[in-house]
Protein backbone atom coordinates (compact mmCIF):
# COMPACT_ATOMS: atom_id res chain seq x y z
CA UNK A 1 0.00 0.00 0.00
CA UNK A 2 3.20 2.36 0.91
CA UNK A 3 4.80 1.67 -2.14
CA UNK A 4 1.72 1.68 -4.23
CA UNK A 5 0.84 5.55 -3.08
CA UNK A 6 4.14 6.89 -3.21
CA UNK A 7 5.03 5.53 -6.88
CA UNK A 8 1.47 5.81 -8.40
CA UNK A 9 1.48 8.98 -10.84
CA UNK A 10 -0.89 11.01 -10.83
CA UNK A 11 -2.27 12.76 -13.53
CA UNK A 12 -4.79 15.67 -13.56
CA UNK A 13 -7.36 16.59 -15.62
CA UNK A 14 -9.57 19.30 -17.08
CA UNK A 15 -12.96 18.13 -16.64
CA UNK A 16 -15.10 18.37 -20.00
CA UNK A 17 -17.29 21.50 -19.69
CA UNK A 18 -19.93 19.38 -21.63
CA UNK A 19 -19.97 16.35 -18.27
CA UNK A 20 -20.26 19.66 -16.05
CA UNK A 21 -23.50 20.19 -18.23
CA UNK A 22 -24.87 17.45 -18.57
CA UNK A 23 -24.43 17.08 -14.48
CA UNK A 24 -26.52 20.35 -13.79
CA UNK A 25 -29.28 18.88 -16.35
CA UNK A 26 -29.68 15.98 -14.65
CA UNK A 27 -29.86 17.96 -11.23
CA UNK A 28 -32.29 20.00 -12.51
CA UNK A 29 -34.27 17.34 -14.02
CA UNK A 30 -34.32 15.24 -10.47
CA UNK A 31 -35.28 18.55 -8.91
CA UNK A 32 -38.36 18.78 -11.02
CA UNK A 33 -38.90 14.99 -10.45
CA UNK A 34 -39.27 15.78 -6.64
CA UNK A 35 -41.39 18.73 -6.62
CA UNK A 36 -43.81 16.62 -8.85
CA UNK A 37 -43.77 13.88 -6.80
CA UNK A 38 -44.33 16.13 -3.22
CA UNK A 39 -47.26 17.68 -5.10
CA UNK A 40 -48.37 14.08 -5.95
CA UNK A 41 -48.25 13.31 -2.31
CA UNK A 42 -50.37 16.42 -1.02
CA UNK A 43 -52.95 15.69 -3.58
CA UNK A 44 -53.16 11.95 -2.24
CA UNK A 45 -53.65 13.16 1.43
CA UNK A 46 -56.59 15.38 0.40
CA UNK A 47 -58.44 12.87 -1.13
CA UNK A 48 -57.22 13.34 -4.96
CA UNK A 49 -54.64 11.05 -6.86
CA UNK A 50 -54.61 7.45 -7.02
CA UNK A 51 -50.73 6.46 -5.35
CA UNK A 52 -50.31 6.17 -1.70
CA UNK A 53 -48.07 8.16 0.89
CA UNK A 54 -45.56 5.88 2.38
CA UNK A 55 -45.08 8.22 5.29
CA UNK A 56 -46.22 10.90 7.28
CA UNK A 57 -44.24 14.34 5.81
CA UNK A 58 -41.04 15.52 6.81
CA UNK A 59 -41.87 18.69 8.14
CA UNK A 60 -39.72 21.69 6.61
CA UNK A 61 -40.20 24.83 8.67
CA UNK A 62 -39.63 28.18 7.71
CA UNK A 63 -36.84 30.17 9.17
CA UNK A 64 -33.53 31.20 8.82
CA UNK A 65 -30.73 29.11 7.56
CA UNK A 66 -30.01 27.77 11.38
CA UNK A 67 -33.10 26.38 11.25
CA UNK A 68 -32.79 24.97 7.61
CA UNK A 69 -30.37 23.14 8.56
CA UNK A 70 -31.65 22.12 11.33
CA UNK A 71 -35.00 20.28 10.25
CA UNK A 72 -32.52 18.24 7.22
CA UNK A 73 -31.00 16.21 10.55
CA UNK A 74 -32.55 12.98 11.93
CA UNK A 75 -33.13 14.93 15.21
CA UNK A 76 -35.34 12.12 16.44
CA UNK A 77 -32.58 9.71 15.92
CA UNK A 78 -29.97 11.49 17.37
CA UNK A 79 -32.09 12.33 20.21
CA UNK A 80 -32.13 8.76 20.46
CA UNK A 81 -28.78 8.02 20.65
CA UNK A 82 -28.42 10.74 22.66
CA UNK A 83 -30.39 8.94 25.37
CA UNK A 84 -28.39 5.36 25.07
CA UNK A 85 -24.71 7.31 25.47
CA UNK A 86 -26.02 8.64 28.40
CA UNK A 87 -27.42 5.48 29.83
CA UNK A 88 -23.77 3.94 29.62
CA UNK A 89 -22.44 3.64 33.25
CA UNK A 90 -19.80 5.80 34.04
CA UNK A 91 -16.69 4.64 36.12
CA UNK A 92 -17.06 4.75 39.74
CA UNK A 93 -14.52 7.57 40.92
CA UNK A 94 -15.54 9.38 37.78
CA UNK A 95 -18.70 9.92 39.13
CA UNK A 96 -19.08 12.75 41.57
CA UNK A 97 -16.26 14.47 39.63
CA UNK A 98 -18.16 14.09 36.59
CA UNK A 99 -22.04 15.09 37.94
CA UNK A 100 -20.06 17.99 40.03
CA UNK A 101 -18.22 19.49 36.75
CA UNK A 102 -21.99 19.36 35.57
CA UNK A 103 -23.66 20.90 38.17
CA UNK A 104 -20.77 23.53 37.69
CA UNK A 105 -21.06 24.18 34.16
CA UNK A 106 -25.55 24.30 34.30
CA UNK A 107 -25.95 25.53 37.72
CA UNK A 108 -27.02 22.24 39.57
CA UNK A 109 -27.74 23.26 43.28
CA UNK A 110 -26.27 19.68 44.67
CA UNK A 111 -27.55 20.66 48.47
CA UNK A 112 -31.40 19.74 46.95
CA UNK A 113 -30.30 16.37 45.48
CA UNK A 114 -32.58 13.62 47.72
CA UNK A 115 -29.48 11.58 47.07
CA UNK A 116 -26.16 12.74 49.21
CA UNK A 117 -23.59 10.50 47.56
CA UNK A 118 -23.59 10.41 43.98
CA UNK A 119 -22.30 7.60 43.50
CA UNK A 120 -25.28 6.21 43.49
CA UNK A 121 -25.72 7.51 40.44
CA UNK A 122 -24.56 5.40 37.76
CA UNK A 123 -24.68 7.66 34.46
CA UNK A 124 -25.97 10.64 33.58
CA UNK A 125 -29.41 9.64 32.43
CA UNK A 126 -30.10 8.84 36.19
CA UNK A 127 -28.76 12.05 37.60
CA UNK A 128 -30.43 14.55 35.52
CA UNK A 129 -33.53 12.65 36.00
CA UNK A 130 -32.71 12.90 40.28
CA UNK A 131 -35.24 13.62 43.41
CA UNK A 132 -35.60 16.46 45.85
CA UNK A 133 -35.19 16.64 49.24
CA UNK A 134 -38.37 16.41 50.68
CA UNK A 135 -39.53 20.00 51.53
CA UNK A 136 -37.14 22.10 49.48
CA UNK A 137 -40.18 22.80 46.87
CA UNK A 138 -42.84 24.39 49.41
CA UNK A 139 -46.58 25.26 47.71
CA UNK A 140 -47.51 28.45 47.61
CA UNK A 141 -50.25 28.20 50.70
CA UNK A 142 -52.80 30.48 48.29
CA UNK A 143 -55.34 27.46 47.60
CA UNK A 144 -56.95 29.91 44.79
CA UNK A 145 -52.96 30.07 43.00
CA UNK A 146 -52.12 27.86 39.93
CA UNK A 147 -48.36 26.73 40.85
CA UNK A 148 -45.55 26.27 38.88
CA UNK A 149 -45.30 22.53 37.47
CA UNK A 150 -41.12 22.90 37.38
CA UNK A 151 -38.15 24.34 37.90
CA UNK A 152 -37.90 26.89 35.11
CA UNK A 153 -37.90 30.00 33.13
CA UNK A 154 -41.25 31.78 32.53
CA UNK A 155 -40.49 32.05 28.27
CA UNK A 156 -44.22 33.57 27.55
CA UNK A 157 -47.64 34.00 28.94
CA UNK A 158 -51.23 35.77 28.54
CA UNK A 159 -54.25 35.34 27.66
CA UNK A 160 -55.78 33.44 24.86
CA UNK A 161 -57.56 35.69 22.11
CA UNK A 162 -59.22 34.22 18.81
CA UNK A 163 -57.80 30.78 19.84
CA UNK A 164 -54.31 32.10 19.01
CA UNK A 165 -51.17 31.41 21.35
CA UNK A 166 -48.37 33.72 21.13
CA UNK A 167 -45.30 32.12 21.16
CA UNK A 168 -43.11 35.14 21.07
CA UNK A 169 -44.33 39.19 19.98
CA UNK A 170 -46.16 38.91 16.75
CA UNK A 171 -45.91 35.34 16.45
CA UNK A 172 -48.66 33.09 17.24
CA UNK A 173 -50.17 29.69 16.96
CA UNK A 174 -53.36 28.40 17.14
CA UNK A 175 -54.71 26.56 20.02
CA UNK A 176 -56.21 23.46 17.28
CA UNK A 177 -52.47 22.66 16.27
CA UNK A 178 -51.49 23.07 19.50
CA UNK A 179 -53.66 20.49 21.43
CA UNK A 180 -55.06 19.29 18.46
CA UNK A 181 -58.96 19.30 17.00
CA UNK A 182 -60.53 20.83 20.02
CA UNK A 183 -64.38 20.04 18.75
CA UNK A 184 -66.62 17.92 21.22
CA UNK A 185 -65.36 14.68 21.49
CA UNK A 186 -66.88 13.17 24.60
CA UNK A 187 -64.38 10.42 25.49
CA UNK A 188 -65.13 7.28 24.88
CA UNK A 189 -63.49 3.77 27.16
CA UNK A 190 -61.49 2.71 23.74
CA UNK A 191 -59.24 4.32 22.18
CA UNK A 192 -58.86 6.06 19.20
CA UNK A 193 -55.81 5.18 17.63
CA UNK A 194 -53.17 2.52 17.76
CA UNK A 195 -52.02 2.94 21.08
CA UNK A 196 -53.93 1.37 24.03
CA UNK A 197 -55.28 2.98 27.27
CA UNK A 198 -54.65 3.64 30.58
CA UNK A 199 -52.87 2.46 33.35
CA UNK A 200 -54.76 -0.23 34.10
CA UNK A 201 -53.43 -0.01 37.64
CA UNK A 202 -56.18 2.43 38.55
CA UNK A 203 -58.84 1.88 40.93
CA UNK A 204 -62.61 2.00 39.50
CA UNK A 205 -65.14 3.87 41.82
CA UNK A 206 -68.64 2.45 41.46
CA UNK A 207 -72.05 4.36 40.36
CA UNK A 208 -73.40 3.13 43.91
CA UNK A 209 -70.50 5.77 45.40
CA UNK A 210 -72.80 8.59 46.81
CA UNK A 211 -70.77 11.59 48.42
CA UNK A 212 -71.38 14.67 50.02
CA UNK A 213 -69.27 17.85 50.09
CA UNK A 214 -67.47 17.52 52.97
CA UNK A 215 -67.12 13.21 52.46
CA UNK A 216 -64.14 11.78 51.70
CA UNK A 217 -64.51 10.10 48.39
CA UNK A 218 -63.06 8.32 45.43
CA UNK A 219 -60.15 6.05 46.93
CA UNK A 220 -58.35 6.82 43.50
CA UNK A 221 -54.10 5.42 43.27
CA UNK A 222 -55.38 4.67 47.26
CA UNK A 223 -55.64 8.73 47.70
CA UNK A 224 -58.64 9.93 49.28
CA UNK A 225 -59.87 13.43 48.53
CA UNK A 226 -62.30 15.69 49.99
CA UNK A 227 -64.34 17.98 47.34
CA UNK A 228 -63.06 21.17 48.95
CA UNK A 229 -59.39 20.05 48.95
CA UNK A 230 -59.26 18.33 45.15
CA UNK A 231 -60.66 21.35 43.55
CA UNK A 232 -58.45 23.56 46.18
CA UNK A 233 -60.60 26.10 47.65
CA UNK A 234 -64.25 26.46 48.97
CA UNK A 235 -66.82 24.28 48.00
CA UNK A 236 -69.76 26.76 46.79
CA UNK A 237 -72.50 26.27 48.72
CA UNK A 238 -76.06 24.09 47.41
CA UNK A 239 -73.99 23.63 44.96
CA UNK A 240 -74.11 27.01 43.35
CA UNK A 241 -70.74 28.81 42.15
CA UNK A 242 -70.12 32.00 43.98
CA UNK A 243 -70.50 35.42 42.25
CA UNK A 244 -67.20 37.03 40.65
CA UNK A 245 -67.43 40.84 39.78
CA UNK A 246 -68.05 41.16 36.17
CA UNK A 247 -65.78 42.89 33.99
CA UNK A 248 -68.19 45.14 31.92
CA UNK A 249 -65.27 45.87 29.43
CA UNK A 250 -64.95 42.42 28.55
CA UNK A 251 -68.75 42.09 27.02
CA UNK A 252 -67.50 43.40 23.49
CA UNK A 253 -65.63 40.37 23.38
CA UNK A 254 -68.18 38.09 24.71
CA UNK A 255 -69.02 36.44 20.95
CA UNK A 256 -65.93 35.35 20.37
CA UNK A 257 -64.66 34.23 24.05
CA UNK A 258 -68.28 32.19 23.47
CA UNK A 259 -66.67 30.65 19.90
CA UNK A 260 -63.71 30.15 22.13
CA UNK A 261 -65.69 28.05 25.01
CA UNK A 262 -67.49 26.82 21.97
CA UNK A 263 -64.76 24.91 20.80
CA UNK A 264 -63.49 23.64 23.60
CA UNK A 265 -66.75 21.93 24.37
CA UNK A 266 -67.34 23.72 27.20
CA UNK A 267 -70.76 24.92 26.42
CA UNK A 268 -72.57 25.54 29.84
CA UNK A 269 -75.22 22.74 29.07
CA UNK A 270 -72.31 20.18 28.25
CA UNK A 271 -70.08 21.07 32.11
CA UNK A 272 -69.76 18.25 34.47
CA UNK A 273 -71.70 19.13 38.12
CA UNK A 274 -67.99 19.25 39.82
CA UNK A 275 -67.29 22.56 37.29
CA UNK A 276 -70.15 24.59 38.29
CA UNK A 277 -68.05 27.91 39.25
CA UNK A 278 -67.05 28.84 35.24
CA UNK A 279 -70.86 28.60 34.25
CA UNK A 280 -71.97 32.11 35.95
CA UNK A 281 -68.75 33.74 35.82
CA UNK A 282 -67.24 35.20 32.96
CA UNK A 283 -63.86 33.17 31.87
CA UNK A 284 -61.01 33.55 29.54
CA UNK A 285 -58.70 31.08 28.34
CA UNK A 286 -54.73 31.99 29.64
CA UNK A 287 -51.38 30.30 28.68
CA UNK A 288 -48.35 30.08 30.27
CA UNK A 289 -45.06 28.67 28.68
CA UNK A 290 -42.25 27.85 31.16
CA UNK A 291 -38.69 27.02 29.85
CA UNK A 292 -36.73 23.98 31.89
CA UNK A 293 -33.04 24.46 31.48
CA UNK A 294 -30.81 21.28 31.26
CA UNK A 295 -29.52 21.52 34.80
CA UNK A 296 -33.22 21.96 35.86
CA UNK A 297 -34.86 19.37 38.11
CA UNK A 298 -36.65 17.64 35.33
CA UNK A 299 -40.09 16.09 37.02
CA UNK A 300 -43.04 18.06 36.68
CA UNK A 301 -45.22 18.47 39.25
CA UNK A 302 -49.51 19.08 38.88
CA UNK A 303 -50.32 23.12 39.51
CA UNK A 304 -53.63 22.19 40.55
CA UNK A 305 -55.90 20.20 41.69
CA UNK A 306 -57.40 19.06 38.54
CA UNK A 307 -59.30 15.89 36.64
CA UNK A 308 -57.12 14.56 33.93
CA UNK A 309 -59.75 13.28 30.95
CA UNK A 310 -57.08 12.23 27.86
CA UNK A 311 -54.19 12.45 26.41
CA UNK A 312 -53.23 13.29 22.90
CA UNK A 313 -49.66 12.33 21.91
CA UNK A 314 -48.00 14.16 19.02
CA UNK A 315 -45.15 12.28 17.81
CA UNK A 316 -43.49 15.36 15.98
CA UNK A 317 -40.22 16.23 15.50
CA UNK A 318 -37.18 17.08 18.04
CA UNK A 319 -36.70 20.50 17.68
CA UNK A 320 -34.45 22.32 20.27
CA UNK A 321 -36.75 24.34 22.65
CA UNK A 322 -34.26 26.60 23.41
CA UNK A 323 -35.03 30.46 23.75
CA UNK A 324 -33.21 31.51 20.54
CA UNK A 325 -34.87 28.66 18.61
CA UNK A 326 -38.23 29.77 20.07
CA UNK A 327 -37.50 33.42 19.16
CA UNK A 328 -36.33 32.31 15.50
CA UNK A 329 -38.73 29.05 14.76
CA UNK A 330 -42.39 30.02 14.69
CA UNK A 331 -44.95 27.50 15.85
CA UNK A 332 -42.41 25.32 17.72
CA UNK A 333 -44.42 24.06 20.27
CA UNK A 334 -47.00 22.69 17.28
CA UNK A 335 -43.77 20.93 15.65
CA UNK A 336 -41.94 18.98 18.21
CA UNK A 337 -43.03 15.89 20.11
CA UNK A 338 -45.61 16.30 23.13
CA UNK A 339 -48.25 14.63 25.16
CA UNK A 340 -51.30 16.82 25.24
CA UNK A 341 -52.75 16.17 28.70
CA UNK A 342 -56.64 17.60 28.85
CA UNK A 343 -59.04 18.34 31.69
CA UNK A 344 -60.95 20.40 34.23
CA UNK A 345 -60.31 21.89 37.23
CA UNK A 346 -61.93 24.11 39.05
CA UNK A 347 -62.26 27.05 36.84
CA UNK A 348 -63.26 24.88 33.65
CA UNK A 349 -60.95 23.61 31.20
CA UNK A 350 -57.62 22.95 31.77
CA UNK A 351 -54.61 21.87 30.01
CA UNK A 352 -50.92 20.68 30.97
CA UNK A 353 -48.46 20.17 27.68
CA UNK A 354 -45.08 18.94 28.56
CA UNK A 355 -42.86 19.47 25.07
CA UNK A 356 -39.53 17.57 24.14
CA UNK A 357 -36.80 18.61 22.79
CA UNK A 358 -33.91 16.80 20.79
CA UNK A 359 -31.91 16.41 24.35
CA UNK A 360 -34.67 15.40 26.20
CA UNK A 361 -37.06 13.37 23.90
CA UNK A 362 -38.38 11.28 26.30
CA UNK A 363 -41.70 12.80 28.48
CA UNK A 364 -42.40 10.06 30.80
CA UNK A 365 -46.55 10.22 32.89
CA UNK A 366 -46.53 8.91 35.95
CA UNK A 367 -50.08 7.47 35.80
CA UNK A 368 -49.80 6.50 32.05
CA UNK A 369 -47.81 3.44 31.81
CA UNK A 370 -48.66 2.81 27.98
CA UNK A 371 -47.61 5.97 26.73
CA UNK A 372 -43.91 6.17 24.82
CA UNK A 373 -42.82 8.78 23.48
CA UNK A 374 -39.70 9.19 21.24
CA UNK A 375 -40.10 5.90 20.28
CA UNK A 376 -39.31 4.06 16.71
CA UNK A 377 -42.84 2.08 17.11
CA UNK A 378 -44.70 4.90 18.29
CA UNK A 379 -43.25 7.18 14.85
CA UNK A 380 -44.48 3.84 12.80
CA UNK A 381 -48.00 3.62 14.28
CA UNK A 382 -48.29 7.20 13.56
CA UNK A 383 -46.48 6.81 9.82
CA UNK A 384 -48.94 3.88 9.58
CA UNK A 385 -52.08 6.24 10.65
CA UNK A 386 -51.34 8.93 8.66
CA UNK A 387 -51.32 6.39 5.58
CA UNK A 388 -54.22 4.82 6.46
CA UNK A 389 -56.09 8.11 6.98
CA UNK A 390 -54.89 9.43 3.49
CA UNK A 391 -56.56 6.22 2.15
CA UNK A 392 -59.42 6.96 3.60
CA UNK A 393 -59.19 10.55 1.98
CA UNK A 394 -59.07 12.35 5.31
CA UNK A 395 -56.70 14.57 7.20
CA UNK A 396 -54.27 12.78 9.56
CA UNK A 397 -55.02 14.19 13.04
CA UNK A 398 -51.68 14.35 14.10
CA UNK A 399 -51.82 12.40 17.50
CA UNK A 400 -52.91 9.24 19.17
CA UNK A 401 -55.49 9.86 21.96
CA UNK A 402 -56.49 7.91 25.01
CA UNK A 403 -58.64 8.74 27.84
CA UNK A 404 -58.74 8.75 31.18
CA UNK A 405 -62.01 7.57 32.17
CA UNK A 406 -61.29 4.23 33.59
CA UNK A 407 -59.25 5.48 36.55
CA UNK A 408 -62.37 7.14 38.10
CA UNK A 409 -65.99 6.62 36.60
CA UNK A 410 -67.06 9.03 39.15
CA UNK A 411 -64.82 11.66 38.41
CA UNK A 412 -64.75 10.71 34.26
CA UNK A 413 -60.81 11.07 34.48
CA UNK A 414 -57.28 10.59 36.63
CA UNK A 415 -57.78 13.22 39.97
CA UNK A 416 -54.39 14.99 40.40
CA UNK A 417 -53.27 17.14 43.77
CA UNK A 418 -51.83 20.04 43.45
CA UNK A 419 -48.04 19.61 43.71
CA UNK A 420 -48.56 15.93 43.02
CA UNK A 421 -45.27 14.74 40.67
CA UNK A 422 -46.97 13.48 37.58
CA UNK A 423 -44.22 12.91 35.46
CA UNK A 424 -40.73 14.29 33.96
CA UNK A 425 -38.13 14.74 31.13
CA UNK A 426 -35.52 11.84 30.82
CA UNK A 427 -32.66 12.12 28.32
CA UNK A 428 -32.73 10.72 24.80
CA UNK B 1 -37.43 20.92 27.68
CA UNK B 2 -40.78 22.80 27.97
CA UNK B 3 -44.13 22.89 29.62
CA UNK B 4 -47.52 25.09 27.89
CA UNK B 5 -50.06 25.45 30.30
CA UNK B 6 -53.57 26.51 28.84
CA UNK B 7 -56.26 27.01 31.23
CA UNK B 8 -59.60 28.84 31.76
CA UNK B 9 -59.99 31.45 34.55
CA UNK B 10 -61.98 34.12 35.35
CA UNK B 11 -61.41 37.08 33.45
CA UNK B 12 -58.82 39.39 35.12
CA UNK B 13 -56.56 41.90 34.41
CA UNK B 14 -55.11 41.20 31.16
CA UNK B 15 -51.29 40.50 31.57
CA UNK B 16 -48.88 43.75 30.96
CA UNK B 17 -44.94 43.36 30.89
CA UNK B 18 -44.70 46.76 32.15
CA UNK B 19 -46.78 46.91 34.95
CA UNK B 20 -45.33 43.07 36.50
CA UNK B 21 -47.11 42.52 39.38
CA UNK B 22 -49.55 45.23 39.59
CA UNK B 23 -52.64 44.09 38.01
CA UNK B 24 -56.05 45.51 39.15
CA UNK B 25 -57.89 43.96 41.78
CA UNK B 26 -61.17 43.00 39.84
CA UNK B 27 -61.56 39.19 41.37
CA UNK B 28 -60.10 37.35 38.23
CA UNK B 29 -56.53 36.05 37.26
CA UNK B 30 -54.04 37.61 38.16
CA UNK B 31 -50.48 36.88 37.03
CA UNK B 32 -47.48 36.53 39.01
CA UNK B 33 -44.96 36.34 37.27
CA UNK B 34 -43.03 38.62 34.60
CA UNK B 35 -41.64 37.03 31.91
CA UNK B 36 -37.85 35.69 31.88
CA UNK B 37 -38.65 35.45 35.67
CA UNK B 38 -37.20 31.79 37.04
CA UNK B 39 -39.53 29.93 38.51
CA UNK B 40 -39.57 26.81 40.99
CA UNK B 41 -41.66 23.76 41.47
CA UNK B 42 -44.63 25.40 43.62
CA UNK B 43 -44.43 29.08 43.53
CA UNK B 44 -47.66 30.62 42.39
CA UNK B 45 -48.02 31.56 38.46
CA UNK B 46 -50.90 33.38 39.60
CA UNK B 47 -54.13 33.21 41.49
CA UNK B 48 -57.77 33.98 41.32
Amino acid sequence: LNSALKNTKIEWKPIPVALGVGFLGLYQFYRIQRREQHTQSNGNESGEGNGRPEKRERIRPSGPWQVQIMSTLPLKALSRLWGRFNELEIPYYLRVPGFKLYSFIFGVNLSEVSEPDLHVYPNLASFFYRTLKPGVRPLDPNPNAILSPADGKIIQFGIIEHGEVEQVKGVTYSLDALLGSVRPKKPTPSITSSESSTDSTHAKVGDEDIIRADEEFAKVNGISYTLPNLFSGPWPKDGQPAEMPTDQSTSSTASSEAEVRADLALSDASRPWWAPASTKTPTALYYCVIYLAPGDYHRFHSPVSWVVESRRHFAGELFSVSPYLQRTLPGLFTLNERVVLLGRWRWGFFSYTPVGATNVGSIKINFDRELRTNSLTTDTAADRAAVEAAARGEPYSGFAEATYEGASRLLGGHALKRGEEMGGFQLG
Amino acid sequence: STIVLVFEAPKGQRPSFDEGFKGERNGGWRWNVKQGMKVKVGEALGFV
